[in-house]
């Protein structure tokens, strides 16, 4: 499976929908400080599961929903869209019959939290079952966190093992 | 499992001495485990020597050799088992232009089989990508989007 | 010393109240204890609103924000008791290109009153220098000076 | 007081004796990776009296001696030299009569470590008290090593309050 489009709404910085194709091998994501670029990360790492809201820089998972400016109210609802292509086969057998498969999170500001593929609700357990499949999981190494490359030489060795783990 | 963590290492570890003297235009480095009778708790010992230097420990080198040498570990590790995509935040921050350049060389190779996220401020950087993102907040607070296509 | 201690974060969190809106142009920030009872063991919080955007946990600003804040509290320290000299190691490197120009215009002043001594990957940092020192490793591993002096 | 020069020989990378002369507002030191820039700062602090070699990025003190490259012999001994100059007159009476102040430290492979002022062997103590009394200590908020910047924002309150207490 292949990354497609990424839609972003109501998640942090976000309060007007966004889109970003992923159409091509190397993506440059620029902009000045503060300008929402770490978010994007935050939003792939949130669609695909998630749960700490520590990793996501958040106190509470309530953090990561549009909480307005000076100007604007906050929103009621995050809502992020992983989009991906099925052109190149490698897709569990259920799901063959598509071209993309499109992974959506909400979440609500009482808590209430949303999980749909291709616009069905599911369970967290039938993304997480998806992702493991298809091998998109966020492994360690395939998401590298701004400030966080340090963290693999200051490591204690036993932390580091997990790289390992991870791609055995 | 056993088995298939040693497997893992031993590939990882090849892979490494192989990606670490690109990246430094020259050196040595390779893994070791820190408990070889022991798989399931050992750790993850790294050894570096940049070129031209005396091995030392680790925690010698500078700002920038140590995130060229996580970066050369992290694409090891990708290059063993590749990731449908790779997500990279600002992880040029503390290399210098030479290095950028080689570590920028080794992602567009890499891109023939994974996607490429990269957020990051270096032009250099912004030149190797394909598409371009620009994230901006004329309004404070609120982000947008402006795409910038750069190559077809 | 409660008393100091008192006095000295009074002094300082008017200045750092000075000294954030001029690094982020515009917003507001303020240090806090968070036990005014216990002098001798309160903690230091530091409350930050960058221009526009709304007073939210420090964990979710940016790296150049949560960056540019910790230079605002240094300064602010620094011309409260300044030290002779002041030694910057690559502070600027997960700065944009307008932050870092203010940045650089706030140490230019400061430097009226204490020597700065600033390590920097970023040209226009290196045109704010009155003397520039290049370490080179023609040589691997042995470190030379070439010394460049800009003004006089 | 005001620093005037910086001399190193042997001290980590500088194996042969550099020379900074510092008379300048704002002196930048650049170069690419890995080439010394950092070492300049832990030189500086190392003569000011900095007793943890992990402060240092070494494990043990010796690690701060030059150890030798592909090419080039281990030395025995590191020396750093910090000049001051009196001009400003900011001094302990002891040294009114000079017109500058070396603090000079050295340290030898098999432990033994000089302290010296104006080139005549002292104590630690000695060190310690003169920058004490001409505010020239190494106070955290006059030094900021590379990568620590962020530590100020992600420290504990608690951990925090020592910035204000320097300045007390
Ligand atoms: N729930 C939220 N609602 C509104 N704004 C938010 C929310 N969460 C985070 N933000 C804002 O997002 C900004 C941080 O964005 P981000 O980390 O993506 O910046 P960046 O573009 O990566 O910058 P840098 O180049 O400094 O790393 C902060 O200013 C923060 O206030
Ligand atoms: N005792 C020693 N003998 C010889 N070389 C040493 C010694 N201690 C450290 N070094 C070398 O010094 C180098 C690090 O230098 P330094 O940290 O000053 O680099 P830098 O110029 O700050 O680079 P960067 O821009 O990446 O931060 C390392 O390569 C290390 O091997
Ligand atoms: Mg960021
Ligand atoms: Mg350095």
């Amino acid at each position: 499976m292949k990354i497609k489009r990424l839609e972003i709404l109501g998640f942090k910085s976000f309060q007007d929908k966004v889109s970003l194709e992923f159409n091509q091998a190397i993506t440059s994501i620029v902009g000045p400080n503060g300008c929402g670029k770490s978010n994007v990360v935050d939003a792939i790492r949130w669609v695909m599961g998630e749960q700490s809201a520590k990793n996501l820089r958040g106190k509470a998972m309530e953090d990561i929903i549009f909480n307005g400016t000076e100007y604007r109210k906050p929103l009621g609802m995050a809502e992020v869209s992983l989009v991906f292509s099925t052109e190149d086969g490698r897709v569990p057998a259920k799901y063959l019959n598509f071209t993309e498969i499109q992974v959506t999170r909400r979440l609500y500001r009482d808590g209430e939290s949303d999980y749909l593929i291709n616009k069905i609700p599911c369970r967290l357990l039938d993304v997480a079952e998806l992702f493991m499949d298809t091998g998109i999981g966020a492994r360690a190494y395939s998401i590298i966190e701004q400030g966080k490359i340090g963290m693999i030489l200051h490591a204690k060795p036993e932390e580091r093992r997990f790289l390992i783990e991870e791609a055995a | 499992t056993r088995k298939r963590f040693l497997e893992t290492f031993q590939l990882v570890n090849e892979k490494f001495q192989q990606i670490f003297p690109r990246l430094f235009c020259g050196g040595h480095a390779e893994l070791r485990l820190t408990d070889e009778e022991d798989l399931l708790t050992t750790g993850l010992e790294i050894v570096v020597q940049p070129p031209g230097k005396k091995l030392q420990n680790v925690s010698l080198l500078s700002g920038g050799e140590k995130a060229l040498t996580a970066v050369a570990l992290i694409f090891s590790i990708f290059l063993i088992k590749p990731s449908p995509f790779c997500l990279l935040d600002e992880v040029d921050a503390p290399l210098d232009d030479a290095n950028i350049g080689r570590f920028n060389e080794m992602v567009r190779e890499m891109s023939a089989n994974s996607q490429f996220i990269i957020i990051t401020h270096n032009r250099s950087t912004m030149a190797v990508a394909d598409t371009l993102y620009g994230v901006t907040m004329e309004e404070p607070g609120v982000s947008k989007l402006v795409s910038v296509r750069l190559n077809c």
